[in-house]
């Protein structure tokens, strides 16, 4: 994260691979389901005997002794509707719920977050000099409105994504940070609508950023995790 | 330091089944694996134990899978440890310990029995310890030119076999990462250390997390993409060593699929020109030490392509890879670069969410047979012919029960994908409106919410 700062974000988790390398962010969305995107996966019938998701600590490498950590393997990888670039993934076993570690809501069906809401996203990812990259950095980004992005954009928003507005001090996601959250806070609470994917430049200060608008993906993650 | 192991080749959830005329003579008693092999060593008749990870016995067995009338079989209850000397096709030193079951000299003239002493006369007569079973090539006089043994042919006294050292048996391609051969001693001689075990080195290449990797009994691998193979050695001293193997003359292997645009899986054969990471940082030339120093020099892995500084991936990591020219940045991922796509091309389209459509695809969109609706495996279903009767749920063809607003779908035949969308795509000019606009209509429970003083205090 760029331009942000150590904060919690109880929901966000960090994707690990067999040698226990922090790759990429995700979101807990229930006790044995973490969403993240597509792109840090090399397929969806991946093997992933050995990777896993820590929760639980501010600390991308925490040390043994850190008594909120959970470390818990990942069991299966489900792909989402083809331009979703979103993946499903079940933990072998139920994260405990603490202080440290909270379900993030899930939008409702196909709902558009309105333009200016307070949204942040949260990452071990690249600070590019701006944070500690050891811990977990969170930054505000508010949401634009999906014409005035499209119209910025010259067309090329897809209904499938959803911006925030860029930042003069530039702030925005980074290498290490995708499939990492964008939460916006609705009606008191913490909502999943969107999911960082990568972008050419990070923290660009003349473009918007894009996510992958969940609320368009709602039912089939819901299906997921009743089939 | 060496395990008894050592000897042994492990099977997996595998038994041995002999013919029902040999009665096991020895009945199950408990120990480690390790104490088994110990037990079977020392045993002048044992050449394989069954051991029972659960109950932590182990069954002595006189045989191994060359024995006649004796078969593997699958058996989750139990590991089957063969000796590697009765399992190899291929030698070790001058192959005195050999025990294969060759019986035709390198010639190719039939054996004579050892039993035997014509046409042939000689002295080397079996004994329940010198091995010289049947007619199969041994070497009791530790010829140098390794197993041998007297002829059919009353002309032709003896012959050598002609069987190959195992470090010439397997050759390797690239780095070897796919080698899969038997060698189990390091170029300086020292034997391996078996990868299921954490002595007399711990270290992080479990077979059972890495289960792509080969990581077999103690033979050389290349689990992390060294140069070549090696092993952790049985000596304390020295903790991990490379293997001598051959590298395959014949022509080097073409890179599988190629993809220049887009990468496909981990991009392992992604030949593009991308040379920065996703914040624009160059990447640091492969040839380069400055500003991070690695071994992934050009020269040594002529598989990878590591050309320039384009983001490649010559070690199985998640994505195309570079270092970067940052020196607090080592490495970054490329992931940038487009994911080719690696769905079924579509044939028809569906109107609207495909509640109405009747066609016949019964395909997943990535390929996979659909599961028949009224059939109640591999998955059981949610949604049947009997509980939604006005959905002409025909057969395994795509439908849209459920009014799913991503089209068509089903459950699938494969054990670990429950149900997947169709290779069906939605007709052009086909979407559907984004509706709830205004936040109070909306409610959450048991979400969202944190302990917003964490979040001020940031420590």
């Amino acid at each position: 994260i760029v331009g942000g700062q150590p904060g919690n974000s109880p929901w966000t988790v960090s994707i690990r691979n067999r040698a226990g390398m922090h790759f990429c962010g995700g979101s807990l969305v229930k006790e044995q389901w973490v969403i993240s995107t597509r792109q840090c996966f090399s397929s969806c019938d991946a093997d992933l005997v050995g990777y896993e998701v820590q929760l639980g600590t501010l600390f991308k490498d925490p040390g043994p002794g850190d008594p909120d950590q959970q470390t818990i393997p990942i069991a299966r990888i489900v792909c989402g509707p083809s331009e979703s670039q979103l993946v499903m993934l079940q933990l072998a076993r139920p994260a405990t719920l603490n202080t440290r570690v909270a379900l993030i809501c899930l939008p409702p069906e196909r709902y558009i977050v309105p333009a200016g809401t307070l949204c942040e996203i949260a990452g071990w990812g690249e600070t590019r000099g701006t944070g500690d990259g050891s811990m977990l950095n969170v930054a505000r980004l508010p949401v634009l409105a999906h014409g005035e992005c499209h119209a910025a954009l010259r067309g090329r928003l897809k209904e499938s994504e959803l911006c925030t507005a860029p930042l003069r001090a530039g702030v925005g996601a980074c290498e290490g940070d995708y499939g990492g959250p964008l939460a916006c806070l609705t009606a008191d609470c913490w909502v999943l609508e969107g999911v960082i994917t990568p972008s050419r430049v990070c923290a660009r200060t003349d473009q918007p950023s894009l996510f992958i608008r969940v609320s368009l993906y709602a039912d089939w993650i819901h299906k997921v995790m009743k089939m | 330091h060496r395990s008894p192991l050592n000897d042994f080749q492990r099977l997996r959830a595998t038994e041995l089944l002999a013919a029902p005329a040999a009665p096991l003579l020895l009945l199950p008693e408990p120990g480690s694996a390790e104490q088994c092999a110990r037990r079977c060593a020392a045993s002048r008749t044992c050449r394989a134990f069954h051991h029972d990870r659960q109950g932590q016995l182990c069954q002595l067995l006189p045989w191994t899978q060359h024995s006649p009338h004796v078969q593997l079989q699958k058996n989750i209850h139990y590991d089957l440890y063969q000796k590697k000397d009765y399992l190899r096709d291929c030698i070790v030193a001058d192959g005195t310990s050999y025990r294969g079951t060759r019986a035709t000299t390198e010639k190719g003239l039939r054996c004579q029995h050892w039993q035997a002493t014509t046409p042939h006369d000689h002295r080397f007569l079996p004994s329940p310890r010198n091995g010289l079973e049947e007619n199969y090539c041994r070497n009791p006089d530790r010829d140098k030119r390794g197993p041998w043994c007297y002829t059919v042919d009353p002309n032709i006294r003896h012959q050598s076999c002609g069987i190959k050292k195992c470090e010439d048996a397997v050759c390797m391609t690239c780095n070897g990462e796919d080698y899969r051969g038997t060698v189990d001693h390091t170029e300086s001689g020292t034997e391996c250390q078996r990868w299921d075990l954490q002595h007399p080195h711990k270290h992080p290449y479990h077979p059972n997390k890495y289960p792509d990797k080969g990581l077999d009994d103690n033979y050389c691998r290349n689990p992390d993409s060294s140069e070549r193979p090696w092993c952790y050695t049985t000596d304390p001293e020295r903790e991990r060593e490379f293997c001598h193997i051959r590298l395959c003359t014949e022509k080097r292997p073409r890179t599988p699929n190629i993809t220049t645009s887009c990468f496909r899986g981990k991009g392992e054969s992604y030949r593009g020109r991308v040379n920065v990471t996703v914040s624009g940082i160059p990447c640091q030339r492969w040839d380069a030490q400055t500003p991070h120093r690695h071994h992934f020099v050009p020269e040594k892995y002529p598989c990878k392509d590591l050309q320039e500084n384009y983001c490649r991936n010559p070690d199985g990591s998640e994505a195309p890879w570079c270092f970067t020219s940052r020196p607090t940045i080592r490495i970054a991922f490329c992931f940038q670069i487009r994911r080719c796509p690696d769905e079924l091309d579509t044939q028809e389209c569906y109107h609207g969410r495909g509640q109405h459509y009747h066609g016949h695809i019964s395909k997943t969109r990535k390929g996979i047979t659909c599961q028949p609706w009224a059939a109640q495996a591999p998955h059981v279903p949610q949604i049947s012919p009997i509980t939604h009767p006005e959905a002409h749920l025909e057969e395994n063809y795509c439908r849209n029960p459920d009014n799913d607003s991503h089209g068509p779908w089903c459950y699938t035949m494969d054990p670990r994908t429950p149900f997947d969308y169709c290779a069906i795509k939605p007709c052009s000019g086909n979407t559907v409106p984004s509706i709830l606009e205004n936040a109070d209509t909306v409610a959450f429970e048991q979400c969202g919410r944190r302990d917003e003083r964490l979040q001020l205090k940031g420590r």
